[in-house]
Protein backbone atom coordinates (compact mmCIF):
# COMPACT_ATOMS: atom_id res chain seq x y z
CA UNK A 1 0.00 0.00 0.00
CA UNK A 2 1.50 3.11 -1.17
CA UNK A 3 1.48 5.00 2.38
CA UNK A 4 3.22 2.08 4.36
CA UNK A 5 5.72 1.39 1.47
CA UNK A 6 6.89 5.10 1.73
CA UNK A 7 7.25 5.15 5.27
CA UNK A 8 10.56 3.81 5.07
CA UNK A 9 11.64 7.31 5.06
CA UNK A 10 13.37 9.49 7.54
CA UNK B 1 17.99 2.48 -0.05
CA UNK B 2 19.92 4.21 -2.30
CA UNK B 3 22.69 6.63 -2.46
CA UNK B 4 20.31 10.30 -2.60
CA UNK B 5 18.69 9.17 0.42
CA UNK B 6 21.87 7.75 2.09
CA UNK B 7 23.32 11.27 1.34
CA UNK B 8 20.12 12.90 2.52
CA UNK B 9 19.97 10.95 5.61
CA UNK B 10 24.09 12.04 6.56
CA UNK B 11 23.55 15.52 5.81
CA UNK B 12 20.52 16.06 7.48
CA UNK B 13 22.24 14.15 10.49
CA UNK B 14 25.46 16.33 10.03
CA UNK B 15 23.60 19.62 10.14
CA UNK B 16 22.05 18.63 13.58
CA UNK B 17 25.36 17.39 14.71
CA UNK B 18 26.87 20.70 13.69
CA UNK B 19 24.07 22.51 15.39
CA UNK B 20 24.50 20.52 18.60
CA UNK B 21 28.29 20.86 18.23
CA UNK B 22 28.02 24.95 17.89
CA UNK B 23 26.06 24.96 21.09
CA UNK B 24 28.21 22.60 23.42
CA UNK B 25 31.50 23.66 22.35
CA UNK B 26 30.47 27.53 22.33
CA UNK B 27 28.02 27.18 24.70
CA UNK B 28 25.85 29.73 23.07
CA UNK B 29 23.42 29.40 20.50
CA UNK B 30 23.28 33.10 19.33
CA UNK B 31 21.63 33.51 15.50
CA UNK B 32 19.71 30.27 16.13
CA UNK B 33 15.92 30.07 15.81
CA UNK B 34 14.11 28.51 19.23
CA UNK B 35 10.58 28.44 16.94
CA UNK B 36 12.63 26.46 14.36
CA UNK B 37 14.14 24.31 16.43
CA UNK B 38 10.62 23.99 18.36
CA UNK B 39 8.93 23.46 14.91
CA UNK B 40 11.83 20.25 14.28
CA UNK B 41 10.92 18.53 17.24
CA UNK B 42 7.18 18.84 16.29
CA UNK B 43 8.35 17.58 12.89
CA UNK B 44 9.60 14.43 14.35
CA UNK B 45 7.48 13.31 17.13
CA UNK B 46 4.48 13.60 14.82
CA UNK B 47 6.44 11.72 12.21
CA UNK B 48 7.96 8.71 14.19
CA UNK B 49 4.84 8.10 15.94
CA UNK B 50 5.09 4.74 14.28
CA UNK B 51 8.49 4.27 15.54
CA UNK B 52 7.13 1.72 18.60
CA UNK B 53 4.90 0.21 15.93
CA UNK B 54 5.74 -0.22 12.76
CA UNK B 55 10.27 -1.59 12.36
CA UNK B 56 11.34 -1.20 8.68
CA UNK B 57 14.85 -1.81 9.42
CA UNK B 58 17.49 -1.09 12.76
CA UNK B 59 19.04 1.99 10.54
CA UNK B 60 15.46 3.37 10.29
CA UNK B 61 14.82 2.64 13.98
CA UNK B 62 18.07 4.41 15.15
CA UNK B 63 17.91 7.25 13.05
CA UNK B 64 14.74 7.94 14.36
CA UNK B 65 15.85 7.84 18.25
CA UNK B 66 18.73 9.99 17.07
CA UNK B 67 16.66 12.73 15.19
CA UNK B 68 14.44 12.83 17.72
CA UNK B 69 16.70 13.11 20.84
CA UNK B 70 19.15 15.74 19.01
CA UNK B 71 16.15 17.65 18.20
CA UNK B 72 14.79 17.28 21.71
CA UNK B 73 18.28 18.26 23.33
CA UNK B 74 18.55 21.56 21.40
CA UNK B 75 15.41 22.24 22.38
CA UNK B 76 16.25 22.20 25.68
CA UNK B 77 19.82 23.65 25.79
CA UNK B 78 18.20 26.55 24.29
CA UNK B 79 15.34 26.49 26.95
CA UNK B 80 16.76 25.70 29.97
CA UNK B 81 20.43 25.29 30.04
CA UNK B 82 21.97 28.02 32.29
CA UNK B 83 24.43 29.46 30.42
CA UNK B 84 23.10 28.72 26.76
CA UNK B 85 20.08 30.35 27.62
CA UNK B 86 21.26 33.72 27.85
CA UNK B 87 23.19 33.81 24.01
CA UNK B 88 19.20 32.93 22.97
CA UNK B 89 17.94 36.58 22.00
CA UNK B 90 14.01 35.78 22.22
CA UNK B 91 13.40 39.50 20.82
CA UNK B 92 14.67 39.06 17.74
CA UNK B 93 13.16 35.31 17.34
CA UNK B 94 9.51 36.90 17.18
CA UNK B 95 8.48 34.38 14.02
CA UNK B 96 4.84 33.48 15.72
CA UNK B 97 5.39 29.82 14.53
CA UNK B 98 1.20 29.33 15.27
CA UNK B 99 0.80 30.77 11.87
CA UNK B 100 2.76 27.56 10.61
CA UNK B 101 1.42 24.61 12.84
CA UNK B 102 -2.38 25.55 12.70
CA UNK B 103 -2.46 25.98 8.98
CA UNK B 104 -0.13 22.90 8.23
CA UNK B 105 -2.53 21.30 10.67
CA UNK B 106 -5.84 22.18 8.91
CA UNK B 107 -4.37 21.29 5.29
CA UNK B 108 -3.09 17.72 7.01
CA UNK B 109 -7.13 17.53 7.74
CA UNK B 110 -8.02 18.25 4.08
CA UNK B 111 -5.17 16.42 2.05
CA UNK B 112 -4.36 13.48 2.91
CA UNK B 113 -3.62 10.12 2.07
CA UNK B 114 -6.04 8.33 4.62
CA UNK B 115 -8.12 10.03 7.23
CA UNK B 116 -6.31 7.71 10.35
CA UNK B 117 -4.41 9.55 12.72
CA UNK B 118 -0.88 8.48 11.42
CA UNK B 119 -1.70 8.96 8.39
CA UNK B 120 -2.44 12.78 9.51
CA UNK B 121 0.48 13.25 11.68
CA UNK B 122 2.61 12.09 9.16
CA UNK B 123 1.34 14.62 6.31
CA UNK B 124 1.02 17.40 9.20
CA UNK B 125 5.04 16.53 9.47
CA UNK B 126 5.04 16.85 5.94
CA UNK B 127 3.66 20.07 5.73
CA UNK B 128 5.22 21.66 8.58
CA UNK B 129 8.77 20.45 7.95
CA UNK B 130 8.64 22.67 4.65
CA UNK B 131 8.03 25.66 6.17
CA UNK B 132 10.04 25.34 9.75
CA UNK B 133 13.14 27.20 8.33
CA UNK B 134 11.07 30.17 7.96
CA UNK B 135 11.37 31.73 11.20
CA UNK B 136 15.28 30.68 11.42
CA UNK B 137 15.71 32.60 7.89
CA UNK B 138 13.63 35.42 9.26
CA UNK B 139 15.86 35.44 12.16
CA UNK B 140 19.12 35.35 9.56
CA UNK B 141 18.20 38.26 7.28
CA UNK B 142 17.79 40.15 10.51
CA UNK B 143 21.47 39.27 12.03
CA UNK B 144 24.28 41.59 10.95
CA UNK B 145 26.76 38.78 10.84
CA UNK B 146 26.14 35.10 10.26
CA UNK B 147 28.71 33.13 11.83
CA UNK B 148 29.77 30.15 9.69
CA UNK B 149 28.29 27.62 11.69
CA UNK B 150 24.81 28.68 11.63
CA UNK B 151 25.56 29.26 7.90
CA UNK B 152 27.04 25.67 7.23
CA UNK B 153 23.58 24.25 9.40
CA UNK B 154 21.34 26.09 7.34
CA UNK B 155 22.80 25.32 4.31
CA UNK B 156 23.23 21.49 5.01
CA UNK B 157 19.72 21.64 6.25
CA UNK B 158 18.29 22.64 2.54
CA UNK B 159 20.84 20.09 0.89
CA UNK B 160 19.17 16.99 2.99
CA UNK B 161 15.40 17.96 1.40
CA UNK B 162 17.24 18.23 -2.20
CA UNK B 163 19.05 14.67 -1.93
CA UNK B 164 15.75 13.43 -0.89
CA UNK B 165 13.92 15.03 -4.33
CA UNK B 166 16.44 13.00 -6.14
CA UNK B 167 15.91 10.01 -3.99
CA UNK B 168 11.93 10.60 -5.15
CA UNK B 169 13.20 10.93 -8.85
CA UNK B 170 14.96 7.48 -8.09
CA UNK B 171 12.53 5.49 -6.56
CA UNK B 172 10.09 6.57 -9.10
CA UNK B 173 11.72 5.46 -12.39
CA UNK B 174 13.82 2.61 -10.20
CA UNK B 175 11.65 0.95 -8.78
CA UNK B 176 8.21 1.14 -8.27
CA UNK B 177 6.92 4.29 -10.28
CA UNK B 178 4.13 4.92 -7.46
CA UNK B 179 3.20 8.93 -7.54
CA UNK B 180 3.55 10.44 -4.09
CA UNK B 181 2.14 13.80 -4.10
CA UNK B 182 2.14 14.93 -0.32
CA UNK B 183 6.11 14.29 0.13
CA UNK B 184 6.82 14.87 -3.59
CA UNK B 185 5.25 18.85 -3.21
CA UNK B 186 6.57 19.02 0.35
CA UNK B 187 9.76 18.31 -0.59
CA UNK B 188 9.52 20.88 -3.80
CA UNK B 189 8.30 23.68 -1.50
CA UNK B 190 10.82 23.11 1.43
CA UNK B 191 13.91 23.31 -1.40
CA UNK B 192 12.43 26.19 -2.72
CA UNK B 193 12.35 28.46 0.30
CA UNK B 194 15.68 27.52 0.79
CA UNK B 195 16.49 28.88 -2.99
CA UNK B 196 17.69 32.79 -1.84
CA UNK B 197 19.90 31.48 0.88
CA UNK B 198 21.38 28.99 -1.28
CA UNK B 199 22.59 31.61 -4.01
CA UNK B 200 23.95 33.81 -1.16
CA UNK B 201 25.39 31.16 0.59
CA UNK B 202 27.00 30.27 -2.52
CA UNK B 203 27.89 33.73 -3.71
CA UNK B 204 29.36 34.33 -0.20
CA UNK B 205 31.95 31.26 -0.31
CA UNK B 206 32.75 31.92 -3.80
CA UNK B 207 34.14 35.35 -3.09
CA UNK B 208 35.16 34.57 0.22
CA UNK B 209 32.77 36.92 2.22
CA UNK B 210 31.26 37.20 4.73
CA UNK B 211 27.48 35.52 4.51
CA UNK B 212 25.08 38.70 4.58
CA UNK B 213 20.82 38.04 3.38
CA UNK B 214 19.32 41.20 1.99
CA UNK B 215 17.08 42.71 4.43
Amino acid sequence: EESSSFKDEL
Amino acid sequence: MNAFRLAGDMTHLLSIILLLHKIRAMKSCAGISLRTQELYVIVFVTRYVDLSMKYYSFYNSIMKIVFLGTSISIVWYMRYHKVVKQTYNKDVDTFRHIFLILPCFVLALLINRAFTVIEVLWTFSLYLEAVAILPQLVLLQRSRNIDNLTGNYVFLLGAYRAFYLLNWIYRFFIENHQVRWIPWLSGLLQTAIYADFFYYYIKSWKNREKLKLPA
